[in-house]
């Protein structure tokens, strides 16, 4: 099984 | 004032199908430039970033940089109103809590009208990460849309391995499993059914088919689509809208657990 990741890891608020 | 004009409601009705399965609602933020709108779906997995240039439009104007948060699903009922061929205009006062939609007939026989209560968002504005993709895959949007589709019978994700030779989409699960290769085009009569690749490493990546089909509603945008994918980053679906601006889909790969 493979685990959805979240884009807010990616991504940096501004 | 803001007042925006297309010729065709065609165009805005294509824009918000490409964006209501994954938005119940966004913000457009209005300046003299045109149109962005940038969300991310509710389970945070993809982010929907829309540009229409203010060039595009047959008339823009912008006295002041608006914020229109918006129901997409009603808007969405106010769409439905106008035909196709209709010519649509997006009008709002500054500081309003409505937005006027307006369609008027070819012949400027029929004229109709829509006022919309605007919505108060919570926004929170990402930071999108310059990134030199490893690899850039262009191919028709109807092929991307139509192997989304066949892959989706056969499992909840997607593996997009893309080499030098071309692109392969994989899935499986209890039917058992289906892979589809599609080569660099080493010729073709017209442009918008090339495959091209632009690859500097190649990529294996996987990512969830629910939210690939979702990106795929905004096909009838585009010839072609562009995937942009790095290793361990997020895949970039975009489609160019003639004239008018971009639709780009960011979404999350799947990790191995």
């Amino acid at each position: 099984m493979s685990k959805q990741q979240s884009l807010k890891s990616f991504f940096n608020r501004t | 004032m803001f007042e925006a004009r297309l010729n065709a409601a065609t165009t805005l009705k294509k824009v918000l199908d490409a964006i209501k399965d994954l938005l119940n609602e966004a913000t457009f933020d209005c300046s003299d430039a045109g149109i962005q709108l940038q969300a991310m779906d509710n389970s945070h997995v993809s982010l929907v970033s829309l540009t229409l240039r203010s060039d595009g439009f047959d008339k823009f104007r912008c006295d002041r940089n608006l914020s229109m948060g918006m129901n997409l699903g009603s808007m969405s009922k106010i769409l439905k109103c106008a035909n196709n061929e209709d010519t649509v205009t997006m009008k709002a006062q500054d500081n309003a809590d409505t937005v006027t939609f307006m369609f008027e007939s070819q012949n400027h026989e029929k004229v109709s009208d829509y006022e919309m209560k605007l919505m108060n968002l919570d926004q929170e504005h990402l930071g999108i990460p310059e990134t030199d993709y490893s690899c850039v895959v262009r191919m028709p949007a109807m092929e991307f849309a139509r192997i989304c589709r066949d892959l989706s019978q056969f499992g909840e994700s997607v593996i997009i391995c893309c080499t030098k030779e071309g692109v392969k989409f994989s899935a499986s699960g209890d039917v058992g499993s289906a892979n589809i290769k599609l080569a660099q085009t080493s010729s073709v009569d017209k442009e918008e059914e090339a495959v091209t690749i632009e690859m500097q490493e190649p990529v294996s990546l996987t990512f969830a088919c629910r939210y690939l089909n979702a990106f795929t509603k905004a096909t009838p945008l585009s010839n072609q689509v562009q995937l942009s994918m790095s290793a361990d980053v997020p895949l970039v679906v975009e489609y160019r809208i003639p004239d008018l601006g971009h639709i780009r889909y960011y979404l999350a790969p799947k990790i191995e657990e």
